[in-house]
């Protein structure tokens, strides 16, 4: 369903640095994939390549057969829009819009009506822990809060694949284990493909594969149960 | 060193949300305390009123003596720069400052030479890791290396009391040790007094106690090695 062939992103402040360097990852629909490496090794930038937020400088990602490098920034928010749910590292919430709102939106711009759309966002508000907490503005949410925000945005419109970058780092062990917990279960009733990096070595568990990236390369693939 | 008596924080938002209820905590100098919980119970609330970065709606807080329902929004923020080391939830770095330019900042408001602050906060930056990254900007860093710049910010003054919340959040589990081990040496041989959130498990044989909040309030102490 996604892959990336041969993708660079590099920088250049005085030296080149290599964010991603030569990438090519392959997942299949309905496969949970958990992505792993130390800090800065590239594990957000290869993320952001994957949706389509960033674009790499040489190679291309190819959505249900859609190359990213044929679409104008129209046609790839269009893509996103329809068919990748993004959890990002630090949330990027609308800070204005309560956590209700928050979710809804995506929601409304699919075409949900508007009472259908709340409807949606209090019940996966709820999964993940917060249906105490849907009026709050962002910045009346704890860390973790704002983290499960985002992640029910993302899960609310039940995207074929879901990218989500570390979406634990902010919550504690047994909130953690449950968030993980429920994308392997929509991942599983849902068959919905989710590609998620994670520094948590519990998620080993409910992943089917694990890329572990260094220094912007794929360093090591390991199968699960191989 | 550092006491919180009896503070109360809440919020009015329709209904009353008391973030911290009622806590009394006394911290000796040189100790280091892990303050554990899950995901809204007050953590952040409790470490933002013990620098005097929030006021309680009734206790009180007292640094070396000195209480904090006494002294100005000027007096707080003398105290702090003179005596406190606080590492954000999510960084706070100045987005247009390089690493290094974040780290120099508070030596230099310290009254420190441009020289020394600059040799100063690069020795802190290569002690974290990151020695290769001090010229970029928190916008050019990744999340785990922005979390690194806020811990050499608030480690470089040396100051009698650090505060850091979720520390390792954002870090792989090899960089999130080392941080605590580093922590752990200054607290040692500095004889700093560390109070660090955490929801990582392994840190707790860090630390000298360990405070377990739920909803506000301190549920549980534990003494390392009791
Ligand atoms: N400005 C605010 N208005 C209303 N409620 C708030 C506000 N800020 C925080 N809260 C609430 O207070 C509670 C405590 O928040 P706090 O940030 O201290 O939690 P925490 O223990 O640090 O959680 P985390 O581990 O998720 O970071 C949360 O339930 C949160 O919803
Ligand atoms: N705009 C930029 N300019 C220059 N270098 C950058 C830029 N953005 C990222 N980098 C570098 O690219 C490397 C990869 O960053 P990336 O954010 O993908 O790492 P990561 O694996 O997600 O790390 P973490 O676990 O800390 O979040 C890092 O070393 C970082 O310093
Ligand atoms: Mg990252
Ligand atoms: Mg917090």
């Amino acid at each position: 369903i996604l892959r990336a062939v041969s993708v660079t992103r590099a920088y250049h402040l005085g030296e080149t640095i290599y964010a991603v360097h030569d990438v090519s990852l392959a997942i299949d629909r309905g496969e949970f994939v958990l992505v792993t490496g130390p800090s800065g090794s590239g594990k957000t930038t290869l993320l952001h390549l994957l949706a389509g937020l960033d674009r790499p400088m040489s190679g291309d990602v190819i959505l249900d057969g859609t190359r990213y490098s044929r679409l104008s920034e129209n046609g790839l928010a269009k893509l996103r829009r329809e068919k990748i749910g993004f959890v990002f590292q630090f949330f990027n919430l609308i800070p204005h819009l309560t956590a209700l709102e928050n979710v809804v939106l995506p929601l409304r711009l699919a075409g949900m009506s508007p009472a259908q759309a709340r409807e949606r966002a209090r019940s996966v508000l709820e999964t993940v822990g917060l249906g105490h907490r849907i009026n709050h503005l962002p910045g009346q949410l704890s860390g973790g809060e704002q983290q499960r925000v985002a992640v029910a945005r993302a899960l609310a419109p039940r995207p074929a694949v879901v990218l989500a970058d570390e979406p634990t780092g902010n919550l504690d062990s047994n909130a953690g284990l449950a968030l993980a917990g429920l994308f392997r279960k929509v991942n599983q009733e849902q068959g919905q493909t989710f590609v998620v990096v994670s520094h948590d070595p519990r998620l080993e568990e409910f992943a089917d594969r694990v890329v572990v990236m260094g220094d912007g390369r794929i360093q090591d693939v390991r199968v699960r149960g191989g």
